[in-house]
């Protein structure tokens, strides 16, 4: 028996509007220390992995290990059914063909309950190494996103490239070009506007641009994103929960 | 512009 609540269901609906328009049908595996989910988009460029920890819920009661294949299209249709301020509960048995979604109005009184069938889903299961990186940088998420989406009206590639002394994207397309200079600072007052780097080596590398306008979605939520980049493997993007994440693993172009 | 990598590339199903 799984019984996950959630003291607010905007939570539950933000971690869904972070990657359901990169990937639609997602094994959930719920284990007695929380839910993880992973998926890969059509492509195989571009991984989703969600980890929520226990610590997220406001109860949360899992038995045995039990996998829920969901289609998010369907998800969010009945996320959509709920207020950001209801309590959501998960519930689902121990071999499911079915997941129940409960919201609660507690100061209304009003309960509303959704049956969301399930999917069986074929899909495999990467092992991501533990991964080395060259530089790793954190800055706030907005900033993040916006550069992502000016610079994809230019180009259909976007590239990172760090070194120790700054972050630049830039772009080149058939309009023209564009770049942003970011360089790192602590912001003491606001921690979370602060623009972090941690290098070992420059790296420069290229993404396709409409990947990463789905990796910033994920935004909704952190005020920060966490970047781990190498030449030699998928760069990480990562989202924190107050307890888990939200990762993106993302195949970089490359130059035959 | 560049080749887009794939992922099987780097990771393994298990």
């Amino acid at each position: 028996m799984l019984e996950a609540k959630f003291e607010e269901a905007s939570l539950f609906k933000r971690i869904i509007d972070g990657f359901k328009d990169c990937v639609q049908l997602v094994n959930f595996q719920c284990k007695e220390d929380g839910i993880i989910a992973q998926a890969v988009d059509d492509s195989r460029v571009l991984l989703v992995s969600l980890e929520i920890g226990v610590e997220a819920f406001q109860e949360y009661r899992c038995d045995r290990p039990v996998t829920l294949g969901l289609d998010l299209n369907s998800l969010s249709k009945i996320l959509r059914c709920g207020n950001n301020t209801d309590t959501l509960t998960l519930i689902a048995e121990d071999t499911p063909d079915h997941i129940g979604l409960v919201f609660e109005d507690n100061k209304k009184g009003r309960v509303a309950e959704y049956i969301l069938k399930l999917m069986d889903i074929d899909a495999d299961f990467l092992k991501i190494e533990e991964l080395e990186y060259e530089t790793t940088i954190s800055l706030p998420s907005s900033e993040f996103s916006k550069n992502v989406r000016d610079l994809s009206q230019l180009g259909d590639s976007l590239s990172i490239a760090v070194t120790k002394d700054n972050i630049k994207f830039s772009t080149e397309g058939d309009i023209g070009s564009g770049s942003v200079l970011l360089q790192p600072f602590i912001n003491m007052e606001k921690p979370q506007e602060s623009i972090k780097l941690e290098m070992e080596s420059p790296v420069d590398l290229t993404f396709g641009a409409k990947y990463l306008l789905d990796i910033v979605k994920g935004s909704v939520l952190s005020e920060t994103i966490g970047i781990r980049l190498s030449s030699e493997a998928p760069a990480l993007f990562q989202f924190d929960l107050a307890s888990g994440f939200l990762q993106f693993f993302l195949a970089p172009k490359f130059n035959e | 512009s560049g080749t887009q990598g794939r992922l099987d590339s780097f990771f393994k199903a298990v």
